[in-house]
C-alpha cells in the first residue's frame, strides 16, 4: 500500500519567503 | 497554448493512506485542520499560510477553474489552473473542491462547495539555511 507525505495534499502557492 | 490545469493525483483517492509528520498515518479522508498544522509546526522546511480564495473563473481547459488566492500576511496575488474536482483543504472545514459531486464521484472523497471567501491550507517553503 503506497504511503503518502501529508505535504504531497497541500498547494505550494507563495514564493519561497526569506524569513 | 493556455498551460494544462493540474491533474488529480492519486492520493485523494478516499482510502489513500497519508504520514503526518510525526509519522502518524491517517487516511486522507479522515484529516482535520490540526494535521496539518502540526505537521508544519515541526518540519523545518515547510510553513503553513492561509490562502483565502477571491475569485473563482472558468478556465480556458474543460472542466477546468481559475481560482484566484490571496496569500499569507502580505496577501500575495496567485492563480492556479486547476480541474473543477480538484480539493483544497479549507481551515475548520476540511476537503472543499469547486465541484464537490464529481469529486465524490471521482474519488469518493466528500467535499464541501469551495466557495469565495475560504481559507484554505497552503504551504510555502521557509528560508533554506
Amino acid at each position: 500500500v503506497p504511503v503518502f507525505p501529508w505535504h504531497s495534499l497541500v498547494p505550494f502557492l507563495a514564493p519561497t519567503q526569506s524569513d | 497554448s493556455p498551460p494544462s490545469p493540474v491533474a488529480l493525483p492519486p492520493f485523494f483517492m478516499r482510502g489513500s493512506i497519508i504520514q503526518l509528520a510525526d509519522g502518524e498515518l491517517k487516511r486522507v479522508e479522515d484529516l482535520k485542520t490540526e494535521d496539518f498544522i502540526q505537521s508544519a509546526e515541526i518540519s523545518n522546511e515547510l510553513k503553513i499560510d492561509s490562502s483565502t480564495v477571491e475569485r473563482i473563473d472558468t478556465g480556458q481547459s474543460p472542466n477546468a477553474v481559475v481560482i484566484q488566492f490571496s496569500v499569507g500576511e502580505l496577501k500575495a496575488q496567485v492563480c492556479v489552473e486547476v480541474l473543477v474536482e480538484y480539493p483544497f483543504f479549507v481551515f475548520g472545514q476540511g476537503w472543499s473542491s469547486c465541484c464537490p459531486d464529481r469529486t465524490t464521484q471521482l474519488f469518493e472523497l466528500s467535499c464541501a462547495k469551495l466557495c469565495v471567501g475560504d481559507v484554505c491550507v497552503s504551504l510555502t517553503l521557509r528560508s533554506l539555511k
